[in-house]
């Protein structure tokens, strides 16, 4: 996850959040 | 196709092709009378093809009400009034306008104008090319007596004359009674076989796609319906295309340019997996997903369909 862009990395948070 | 209509699909892309932006940060809406200020939300604009305005879309908020607030109703047309994309940067709001309605942009950040990856482009081409060696597959006039079309297309069907089948489906699009009807799906399945024997790739393959992406007009829609409705991707590998190409290629958007038939999120992984082709066409998008020569939309997308699979 540490090489993909910001608001990729932001939306993979939030989908495994859900 | 031949190779010089693949080449000449991947250089108009070349040429019009624009890579579309990433924007988050603070919406300030004044839509319809209405004034709604939501914070922390993406968005993508996306030059519109041959035109000065933009579609935008808002991608995801911090909250699923949150996303509601935010959303757009009306997407295109929206005009550049203040700020500019290729100088885009944190800090600096955007406003965009489309008659008496208003979008505020305040970004704290925006995704990198950058340049094309030429794999990718080559992917948007492929299946750009593909689907454009026929002419839409639906004329605008539809027939106006559902069960009197369909009379004469069984007629022709029956007589073994094709063509007049086929100017017969043209116009032919039955209206789904329920999100559940699937007759409408077995229409368009039928013109797509019956363009598969008479030799039209492109018009068999723009058919294939709005059943992969359920497509169809209906008097209702729900997710019921669409997770019920097949998407027949495996209906792909019998037409010696590159499947795993031509599916990355529905991945890849871009603005400035058009293609026959764009397939939603949730009908595309599915589609991919019924493919049979998931593993393979896997290990590509993570690596698109990590690849920091890949504009910054199409790597969200990659992300987004492989978190999916």
């Amino acid at each position: 996850e540490e090489e993909l862009p910001p608001i990729a990395r932001l939306w993979l948070a939030r989908h495994h959040a859900k | 196709p031949g190779m010089a209509q693949f080449q000449s699909a991947y250089e108009q892309a070349d040429r019009q092709a624009k890579p579309i932006r990433l924007v988050q940060g603070r919406i300030v809406k004044e839509v319809d009378g209405g004034h709604v200020e939501v914070d922390d939300v993406v968005l993508s604009v996306e030059r519109e093809v041959e035109a000065e305005t933009y579609a935008l879309r808002v991608e995801f908020a911090e909250t699923d009400d949150a996303y509601s607030e935010a959303r757009l109703g009306s997407r295109s047309g929206w005009m550049l009034v203040t700020g500019s994309m290729e100088r885009a940067e944190a800090g600096v709001p955007f406003v965009f306008e489309k008659g008496a309605s208003r979008i505020r942009i305040e970004p704290a950040y925006v995704s990198p104008a950058g340049r094309l990856l030429m794999e990718a482009l080559d992917a948007w081409a492929y299946v750009a090319a593909l689907l454009a060696t026929d002419p839409p597959v639906y004329d605008d006039e539809r027939a106006t007596d559902e069960e009197e079309a369909g009379a004469k297309l069984a007629a022709a069907r029956a007589a073994g004359d094709k063509e007049k089948a086929l100017s017969y489906y043209r116009i032919w699009r039955p209206m789904g009674r329920c999100s559940m009807d699937s007759r409408p799906a077995q229409v368009a399945r039928e013109y797509a076989d019956l363009c598969y024997d008479m030799g039209k790739l492109g018009c068999f393959l723009q058919l294939q796609l709005r059943i992969m992406g359920d497509q169809f007009d209906r008097v209702a829609y729900s997710s019921y319906g669409e997770a019920a409705h097949a998407t027949e991707a495996e209906r792909l590998t019998e037409t010696g295309l590159d499947v795993d190409t031509f599916l990355l290629g529905l991945v890849i958007r871009f603005g400035g340019v058009s293609r026959e038939g764009e397939l939603g999120g949730y009908r595309l992984v599915r589609s991919i997996k019924e493919s049979g082709r998931a593993a393979p066409i896997a290990a590509r998008l993570a690596a698109w997903a990590e690849d920091a020569t890949l504009d910054e939309y199409n790597r969200l997308t990659a992300t987004q369909i492989l978190a999916l699979l």
